[in-house]
Parts: C-alpha cells; structure tokens; sequence
C-alpha cells in the first residue's frame, strides 16, 4: 500500500507542478508528503509560488489563487488515470477572466491528450464560449427540469438578468 | 468504455423522461441558480453505485425521487439508464460480450434501488466494480460536484492526502 | 440572556422572511429554534420554499439557491441592528444574473433605509454596473498592491481576460 | 458614527501608503485574482482589534506584514489608520471630545501590536469597545468575507445560531 502511495504521488506531483504553470501562466508549485513517517498517515501538503510571488502554502493565497491550485491538484489526479468521463459543477465560479481563459485552454489540451468527454457545468460566459456545445436547463414548468440543446447567443439569453 | 448517454425518469426535477447524448470533447451545461444542472452530474454518479444520500444532499435515498411540485404529484420511483460504448471489449467477464451496455439503476419508494445491466439484474457491487475498472465510478476524482474544490482547499492534510489514493 | 435571544430571534427572522421573498423573486421561508428546550443550545434551522417549488430545508437546495438564502439570513441580521459599514466579499460569486439584479436592487434599497455605507468586493459584471463608484485593485508591480478610482469601462478592461 | 478613510501602509500587498476613501452608498471593488481586494477588507477588521491570525488566512499575526517580492524586502511594521467622523458624538466618553477619531493599529515584527486613538496609546479592548458600542468591529456580521456565506450554508444548526448573537 506504502510502495504505491509514494508512486502515486510522484506522477501526480509530477503532473500537479506543470498543470499549475499552466494555468497561472507562469510560477510554481509542488506537493509534500508531511508530519508522518507512515505515508499512510501524513498530510499532502501543498507550496505554491504564484508568478513574481514568494512560495508559501495554499492558505495565504486568495481565494481565486486557491481555487485554480485546487483545480490543479485535481487535474493532475485526474491525468494519472484518465477516467471515460468529468464533470467539473461550476470550478471557474471564483476565477477572474485571465484565469478562466486558460482553464479553458487546459481543457482543450486535455481532450486532445486524453479520450475522455468533459462537461463543464458553468454560469461564466468565457466559459460558454469556449465549449464545442451547449445545453441549456430551463424549468419552463416550475420545478420540472427540461434539458434543450442550444446555441451560444440563445445560451447567453438564458442567463441574462431578466 | 465510453459513455454515450443517460436517461432520466423521476429523477429529482427530472421528473419526465430526458435523454442527454454526452459527445466527445468539451460540452457546456448552463441555466439559471435552481434549475437542475448539479441534478444531471448527481444522477451520473447515482447510476454508477453512489451510496451516501448526503452526498446527493438528501437524508435518505428516498429523497432522490421526484417529489412533487404544487402542479404535480410526486412519484414512487425513479430511473436513470447509461448507455455505454463497449466496442473496445473492456468491460468485466460477466458484462463483455455486447457491444452497448445498458446500466439502469431503479429505485422505489420504501424499498430500496435494484440494478440492471442488459436487463439482468445484478449487485449494487456488480456495477461498482464495472465502473472501477474503467477508472470511473462514483467517487472517480474526476467528477467534481459543487462547492468541492472549497472542500479541498480547506481540508485537513490528512484528508487531503486521500485524493491520492484514488490515483494509486 | 434567554428572553434576547427570543426577541432577537424574532426580530431576524421578520426581516428573513421579508429579505428571502425580495431576494427570490417570491417563494417564502422562515427561521426555526430547534433540538433543545434551552434557545442557548438550540440549533437555527431555515425552511425555505422558492418560487413555485414545495417547502423543504436549506440543504435541498441549489448552490445559488443555497447562497441567496444564506445571504437574506445575513442582511436579515444586519437589519435588527444596522452597521456604519458593510463589506460583501464575493457574495454573488454563485448567483445568476436575475439573482444578482435582485442583490443590487437589494443593497440600493439598503443605502435608502440605513446609513450604513456598503463595500462589495465582486468579478460580477452586472454588480459593477449597480455600483455607485467603482475603485480597481491592481498589481502593476508584482506582489504590490495598488488602488485606483476607475470608470465602468476601465474596470471592465481591469477585469477582462488577457 | 461613520468610517471616513482607511490608510494602509506595510499591510500584506498594500507595501506603499495607500489612502482608500470610504463614500456614502455602493462602492464596487474590483480585480483580478490575488490582486489585493479581499486584503482591503482585512485591513479594517484588522484596524478594529481583530485578533484570529487564522481569520486573517495566517499563522501568526506578524504574517500580515508585508513578507517582501522578488524585488523588494519585507517590512518591519504594519500599520492601519481608520479615520471616523464623530460629529454624532457618539463615541465612549473617553473619545468622545474630537470630531474626527484617527483609530491606528501598528505591528512590530515580534513584538505585537499597538493601538493608538487620535494620537493617545490605548488597550486593544478599548479599541473594540468603541467599535462595539458602535454595532461593529471585527466580527461584524455585516463584514462578510470571502468563503463566509459557504460557512454558514454548512454550519451545523447549533452553529448558525451563533450568528443571531450577534443581533441580541
Ligand atoms: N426529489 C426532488 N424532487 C423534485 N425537485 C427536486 C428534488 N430534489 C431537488 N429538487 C429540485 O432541484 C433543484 C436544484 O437543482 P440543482 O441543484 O441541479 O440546481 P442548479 O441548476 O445546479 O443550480 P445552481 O446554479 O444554483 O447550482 C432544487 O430547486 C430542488 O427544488
Ligand atoms: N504579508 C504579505 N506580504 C505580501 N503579500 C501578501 C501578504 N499576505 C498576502 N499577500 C498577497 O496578497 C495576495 C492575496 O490578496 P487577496 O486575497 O486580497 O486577493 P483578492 O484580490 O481578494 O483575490 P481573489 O479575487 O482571488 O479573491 C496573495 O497573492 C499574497 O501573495
Ligand atoms: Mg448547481
Ligand atoms: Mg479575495
């Protein structure tokens, strides 16, 4: 179980400190087995250094920083045994634009480099913009979902503010 | 495996029957706050063997049953049917010899869920052990519900540590 | 400190109701003491019924849903006893356009009926746009923080994606 | 009373003096991420006798001073100055003569912080008494931050009771 661990963590180390550069655009980041000598009992700590910040931990960074490292970290699980399917239930809702556009890119990559589907579900218009299809969820009758293929600018009216 | 498509009936506001083709690269799932896209990724998760109703934001499994509305009544079940891609013959033994699997999950009032794959009825277990051998499932790490990325950041070490073994 | 906490109670959850049915467009919900005969002990439990949907607990709910209420509880609070100052950091970060419209129109009529002065830290196009002033915070210098007075325009560019 | 300005200078990002004016009605905060925004809103609960490190997303308290970059060196002192028009006279009598209150908290690397109002040294709990008799300070309810409105969603019910508390 201990062999395996450590090997885990080191494909998906390997994985986490690239995924990281990409989408911050820039700066580092790795992961840390701690606080134990069983790697079975110890704590995965995570140090970061954001582009022209000085590294830290996760938990001095804000909260779209802390966002887009945690969605590194599952990225990189992710990529070290590529599941059929991922669903990502609104990951860019604290991301600023910048930040956006390259998670967008990233899940380009990843359809290219892997034959998984994605579906992202996402109230970000970057976002909508950046899929190959849309769906909308619209509940026409009070609390009865209908599920309607859509294109970008009925999308867009869908969300607007009434 | 590939997934193809999921049906739902009865499925939380998914009361009538709904069929989401899911198709390769990058589909986006938009609508307003309430409107029932964290209900489609649940019944993904559901069909594949979830177990924990609080994890569906229910108390008992009961709870993902549609429930009504002031206009409708409520049901006594709900369904939710995969449909997978099996040209690749990568399924387990028992499940491997058709190119289409069709996983249905069913679930009555009172009485619990019972599983189908191709129409015979298997285990709870059966299914999960499908979906675990095509590094999916459940709890694949790559099915990130709601307000879990916060859950991550804000875990213990000790907890956090435990994505890694869903790599391992 | 038994009788204050009633009162306070009651005093709140006069203002949740009214808050949750402005802040939804309509539906109703209602505070509840619960799980011990001592209001010391007790739990807060919030019933909530949105528009069109049957009554049921909080957790039943959208993660907009979810975070709209949560926020009607805690201008519901703010109300029983008005602050010189409120901070909103990301409040509308879950929310849809037609919610966040219901927010501002919200906080507008919150600037109407107290003296309160409101700050709202947000990446909401629609919120910035309800503003009466905006600042942008800026890293021109990495690591250095710098604040700005800006137009809707100048902010939209701030906030845009590269 | 009303909170007129904030100053800022050594306090995490904001390294150069930064005057921020506090006007009436909507004021909008924006960036990108980590620029700086949600600092803004800790330097008033800091200014107001916070004393949670660990609301402050540090270990210490001394990590609220500026830490350095690549290009420049970290600092030695913090420090935050509210200034709050007192016309009403509505502070504790003890500062209850000016109209103006300048409320400044100062931290020395290793040595803590001190408080000084309108130039006078005084005790942390004077500081947050005055913003108590006025409904605020650090734990405000009315001071939202980032992550908060999460918290309260999963609080357990004995927890979100705390928050009416605040109101009796
Ligand atoms: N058993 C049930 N029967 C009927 N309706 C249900 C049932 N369970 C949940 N719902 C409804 O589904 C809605 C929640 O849907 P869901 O969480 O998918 O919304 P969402 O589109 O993800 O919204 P958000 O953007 O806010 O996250 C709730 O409003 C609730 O009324
Ligand atoms: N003591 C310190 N010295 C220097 N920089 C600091 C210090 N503490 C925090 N920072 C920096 O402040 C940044 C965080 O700022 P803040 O949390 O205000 O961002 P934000 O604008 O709220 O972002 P978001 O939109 O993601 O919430 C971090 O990137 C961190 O590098
Ligand atoms: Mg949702
Ligand atoms: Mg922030």
């Amino acid at each position: 179980g201990r062999t395996r661990l450590l090997a885990a963590f080191d494909i998906v180390n390997g994985h986490f400190g690239r995924l990281f550069t990409t989408l911050f655009g820039g700066g580092e980041a790795s992961l840390a087995l701690t606080e134990s000598d069983d790697p079975l009992e110890a704590g995965l700590e995570v140090m970061v250094s954001p582009p022209g910040k000085k590294l830290g931990s996760m938990s001095l960074m804000s909260g779209g920083e802390q966002a887009l490292t945690a969605t590194a970290l599952i990225f990189a699980v992710f990529l070290s045994n590529p599941a059929p399917i991922c669903v990502l239930d609104e990951v860019d809702a604290p991301l600023d634009d910048a930040n956006v556009a390259r998670y967008c890119t990233l899940l380009d990559e990843m359809t290219k480099s892997t034959q998984t589907k994605f579906i992202a579900i996402t109230h970000n218009a970057v976002t909508m913009s950046r899929m190959d299809r849309l769906f909308g969820v619209t509940m026409a009758e009070q609390g009865v979902s209908q599920l309607l293929s859509m294109e970008l600018t009925q999308a867009e009216q869908l969300v607007a503010a009434e | 495996l590939a997934f193809d498509k999921i049906k739902l009936t009865g499925f939380k506001s998914f009361v009538d029957p709904t069929d989401f083709y899911i198709e390769p690269g990058l589909t986006g799932i938009v609508g307003p706050n309430g409107c029932g896209k964290s209900n489609l990724l649940e019944a993904i998760r559901w069909v594949m063997g979830a177990n924990s109703a609080k994890a569906m934001r229910g108390s008992a499994m009961d709870d993902v049953i549609f429930a009504g509305t002031k206009q409708r009544p409520g049901r006594n079940q709900a369904h939710v049917t995969l449909t997978i891609n099996n040209k690749a013959r990568l399924a387990p033994p028992m499940f491997n010899d058709d190119d289409v699997l069709e996983v249905t999950r069913l679930i009555t009032k009172g009485k619990g869920s019972k599983y189908r794959v191709n129409g015979q009825t298997v285990r709870a277990k059966d299914v999960q052990l499908l979906f675990a051998d095509a590094s999916t499932g459940a709890n694949s790490p790559a099915l990130v519900r709601q307000g879990q990325i916060n859950e991550l950041i804000s875990a213990k070490p000790e907890n956090r540590r435990r994505i890694l073994e869903e790599a391992a």
